[in-house]
């Protein structure tokens, strides 16, 4: 099964 | 202070039912351009950002930035009391404790008037870098719900394939597999099923579709849904609303076998 990824590794805090 | 006329409560009703259950506290922050949210889901997979523009409001007052932290369970009890065809408007303080919710039937005297206590939330907020998006669907966003629907029925994730020849919807399952592909399509009569293609590259990425079949609820809002892809990077679904208000959902990929 693929692997879901974390939107934080795209997206970063500001 | 906050005083926000919408024409028709429908719109808050369908934008509200479409992300509350994928987040449940939000903050609301008010300012001169219009109200905007950003939430991330509790797994860190999916964000939702909506714009309703100043514009989609008549009138549409804010003297000062203002965050209404709301909870959404708490706004679908309220937006309930309203009927869809009400007028909406949306009043808070400069540093409220509620928010003030005004429905006021077009037809009837009945003006009926409530309150909702606000929260703290304590949010991160996201930078969402420019994209130019590698391939870009525009189609009708009752097949693309379908679509997910099907599939989800199938499998828990959906690859999707765009290239010169269309984009495909792939899934996998226990029980066998699917696939639906689509080609580019105009409908002269019926724009809104048309289905456009801009592709400057191939892509193909995996997606979880439960939050697929999750963003698909904003379905009603817009005949049309856009999706955004680039490779390795996080899907854009969005649904466009008038006066270029929005509301958006951005999904991380899969990746590996």
């Amino acid at each position: 099964t693929p692997l879901q990824n974390d939107l934080g590794e795209f997206f970063t805090a500001i | 202070m906050l005083e926000a006329r919408l024409e028709q409560a429908n719109l808050l009703k369908k934008v509200v039912d479409a992300i509350k259950d994928l987040v449940q506290d939000c903050n609301f922050d008010c300012n001169d351009s219009g109200i905007a949210l950003q939430a991330m889901d509790n797994s860190h997979v999916a964000l939702v950002s909506m714009m309703l523009k100043s514009e989609s409001f008549s009138p549409f007052r804010c003297d000062r930035n203002i965050a209404l932290g709301i909870n959404l369970g708490s706004l679908t009890k309220v937006l309930r009391c309203a009927q869809n065809e009400d007028i909406l408007t949306l009043k808070a303080e400069d540093a409220p404790d509620v928010v003030n919710l005004v429905f006021e039937s077009a037809e009837t005297d009945r003006i009926s008037e409530y309150d909702i206590k606000l929260m703290d939330i304590d949010q991160e907020h996201l930078g969402i870098p420019e994209t130019e998006y590698a391939a870009t669907i525009t189609m009708p966003s009752a097949e693309f719900q379908r679509i997910c629907r099907d599939l989800s029925a199938l499998s828990e994730s959906v690859s999707i394939e765009c290239s010169k020849e269309g984009v495909k919807f792939n899934c996998q399952g226990d029980i066998g597999s699917g696939s639906i592909h689509l080609r580019s399509h105009t409908n002269v009569d019926k724009p809104e099923l048309n289905v456009e293609i801009d592709l400057t590259e191939p892509v193909s990425l995996t997606f979880s579709l439960k939050y697929l079949v999750n963003f698909c609820k904003a379905s009603g809002l817009s005949n049309q849904v856009k999706l955004c892809l680039s490779n390795e990077v996080p899907l854009l679904v969005e649904y466009a609303l008038s006066n270029n208000s929005y509301l958006r959902f951005y999904l991380a990929p899969k990746i590996g076998d």
